[in-house]
């Protein structure tokens, strides 16, 4: 349902 | 320290928070030093309020996403905040990005002109008619203007944005306790750089009041969000960027 956030979130800290 | 939390702890978290702040601030307190004079000509602010409604939206609606993927990126590097499960991670950026980018938005507006930063220069709210939303813009701009006054410090913005973050008022929140206990902390810290810096007893109290109007604010911010809409379906479903629908709509 959020899929950006989702990926935003699972990104590592760049 | 209050609750077994040690002062060392307390520092620890407040030491991270301010880190991870300047970190993932789109400008830093230099640069809006050297920007504050700077701002849009008359003929700006004319192009500006000349535009079609729908344009300046979406002109808008990119700013508030660019700033929202650095509030995300504030939020990852909060120590707990990725501790805590992913449900309420998405939950607790979804209710309080918007208000953490309203925050940090104090520090890119000057009182003594009420004017705030847009694409590159400083101008005041006669740039956002064209939204047709006055009521909101003029309300976002009262607040900035009292949270201004309150002459916080960038350590007290930074644990003040954490504070309003990591908030256990989210509804369907799964582990409201653990939220409570980094929220905790959070306040602890907060309120002991306020202590140290500011002279007034009931700053903090201040700052605190100030959190019902926020989230006004972006009760405001979806209903015009929604009003619009109604009238420019395709602009929101085709023009604006995935992440602002997937927050907002």
């Amino acid at each position: 349902k959020h899929k950006i956030l989702h990926q935003l979130l699972q990104n590592s800290t760049s | 320290g209050p609750n077994n939390v040690s002062m060392g702890e307390l520092d620890r978290i407040a030491q991270n928070i301010i880190k991870s702040h300047l970190e993932t601030c789109q400008y830093t307190t230099e640069e809006l030093q050297q920007l504050a004079w700077q701002t849009h000509s008359y003929e700006e602010v004319k192009m500006y309020q000349s535009k079609p409604r729908d344009v300046l939206w979406q002109q808008c609606a990119i700013q508030i996403t660019h700033a929202i993927q650095y509030v995300v990126e504030f939020a990852k590097r909060i120590s707990g905040f990725m501790e805590l499960c992913q449900n309420d991670q998405i939950l607790l950026l979804k209710s309080g990005c918007l208000e953490v980018v309203l925050v940090r938005m104090c520090r890119a507006f000057n009182p003594l002109n009420n004017t705030v930063l847009f694409e590159g220069k400083y101008g005041g709210m006669q740039m956002f008619k064209a939204l047709g939303c006055d009521d909101l813009v003029s309300a976002v701009f009262d607040f900035a203007k009292s949270l201004c006054s309150l002459q916080l410090t960038e350590e007290e913005i930074a644990l003040f944005s954490a504070a309003v973050l990591i908030s256990t008022d989210r509804p369907w929140l799964m582990e409201p306790r653990k939220v409570q206990k980094l929220q905790e902390k959070i306040y602890f810290a907060l309120q002991h750089i306020m202590q140290k810096n500011h002279m007034d007893e009931d700053a903090l109290a201040k700052l605190i009041s100030r959190i019902p109007t926020l989230s006004a604010l972006c009760t405001l911010h979806t209903e015009e969000l929604q009003a619009f809409q109604q009238l420019h379906p395709e602009t929101v479903n085709v023009l604006f960027p995935p992440l602002y629908k997937e927050l907002f709509n």
